[in-house]
Order: structure tokens, then C-alpha cells, then sequence
């Protein structure tokens, strides 16, 4: 699992 | 940002627009499940939580508050000033199967348990299932305007493009988000049956998809 999710989309 | 992201933000933003549209001019919501409505108004809300606690950009806000704000008016619009056009009786999908299966999963396999966290895991898991009662309704009804269906397939190509994204952010970052793209591959496998009966019938010019 990566740690950065995608919280800068949308 | 890429070229995929963003096309796929506007392919979102188009869908939303459309129906929005559809409703409003033709001042009737009939056809359109406002169980589905609800369920991506309830997406947006706890996915977009993070307005209030972290700044990403300009572009991420604007997109977000109008994603919002398109999202409830279309409910207010289904459930209260036409409601006299909403058919319910063919809206007729139960919900909780889809929100408690959803919910618990998303406190089961998230990456933080932490409320902010949940709430978007949960957001992620019900994008995937939240058209169900749309195309549930289609099936029932067995037809859909070509309206509704160009609605479902800007709906349906948003998120697909989003898979190119993560394919190519893969490619270039290393960038990996597993539970956005399983439920990603998730939500646009639903969208494949609709896909074909659109490229085989809508685009025939037939004015109505009607269903085999």
C-alpha cells in the first residue's frame, strides 16, 4: 500500500 | 495533473452539467434515480471533507465546491421541486445493500483509521456501487432517454480516464493507490454493458436506448 494516497484528485 | 486527469475531470464535470440541465429545462426528473443522485451527493460529501482542513489548489477547490454544489441542487431539484415527476416506483434499488457492505469495508481495509481517512475510503467504495440504482432503474424501465445516456457515459468515461491517470502516474511516479484504483476498475467494469448498448444502439440515432 502506498503511503501518498490520491487525495490531490478528485 | 495529466492530460487523463484532467480530461477525466471534464468528462465528470460534463455529466453532472448534463443531468443537471436535463432536469432543469425539461423540468421533469423522470428516468433519473435520485437514489443514485443521493449516493454521489454522499460521495462527495465525505470525500471532500478535506476542503476545510487542507489547502491542495485553487483548480481542487473550485472543482470540489462545484462538484457540490451541482451534486445537491440536482437532488433538490429530483426530490423536491419536481418530485411530482420522480418515479419512485421504478427507483426502486435498496440502498442499504450497497451503504452497509461499503461502510464496513471501508473500516475494515483503509490505509489510516482515522475519521478524515474512513470517510474517503467509504467515499472511494461507494463511487464504485453508487450507479447501481440508475442502471437498476434503466433495466426495469428498459428504456432510457439519450439524454440520460449521454449522462452515463460522460460518467462512465471520467472514471476510466482516471485509470489511464493511474497508469500513467504508475508510470512516471510510481505512484500507486490501490484502493482508488480497484474500486476505480470496479465502478468502470459496471459501466461496460451500458457502454456497449450505447456505441450499438444510441448512436444509431434510435432517440431512446431501449434495453434487450
Amino acid at each position: 500500500e502506498s503511503e501518498a494516497t490520491s487525495k490531490d484528485e478528485l | 495533473m495529466n492530460i487523463f486527469r484532467l480530461s477525466g475531470d471534464v468528462c465528470h464535470l460534463i455529466a453532472i452539467i448534463i443531468l443537471f440541465l436535463k432536469i432543469w429545462r425539461s423540468k421533469s426528473c423522470a428516468g433519473i434515480s435520485g437514489k443514485s443522485q443521493v449516493l454521489f451527493a454522499l460521495v462527495f460529501t465525505t470525500r471532500y471533507l478535506d476542503l476545510f482542513t487542507s489547502y491542495i489548489s485553487a483548480y481542487n477547490t473550485v472543482m470540489k465546491v462545484v462538484y457540490l454544489l451541482l451534486a445537491y441542487s440536482t437532488v433538490g431539484l429530483i426530490f423536491f421541486r419536481f418530485r411530482n415527476s420522480y418515479d419512485s416506483e421504478s427507483d426502486s434499488f435498496r440502498v442499504e445493500f450497497l451503504l452497509v457492505p461499503v461502510a464496513g469495508l471501508s473500516f475494515l481495509e483503509n490505509y489510516a483509521f482515522t475519521p478524515l481517512e474512513i470517510l474517503w475510503t467509504f467515499s472511494i467504495y461507494l463511487e464504485s456501487v453508487a450507479i447501481l440504482p440508475q442502471l437498476f432503474m434503466i433495466t426495469k424501465t428498459g428504456e432510457a432517454e439519450s439524454i440520460t445516456a449521454h449522462y452515463l457515459l460522460f460518467l462512465g468515461l471520467y472514471r476510466a480516464l482516471y485509470l489511464a491517470n493511474w497508469l500513467w502516474r504508475f508510470h512516471t511516479e510510481g505512484f500507486y493507490d490501490q484502493i482508488a484504483v480497484v474500486s476505480g476498475v470496479v465502478q468502470t467494469i459496471f459501466y461496460c454493458d451500458f457502454f456497449y448498448l450505447y456505441f450499438t444502439r444510441v448512436l444509431r440515432g434510435s432517440g431512446k436506448m431501449s434495453l434487450p
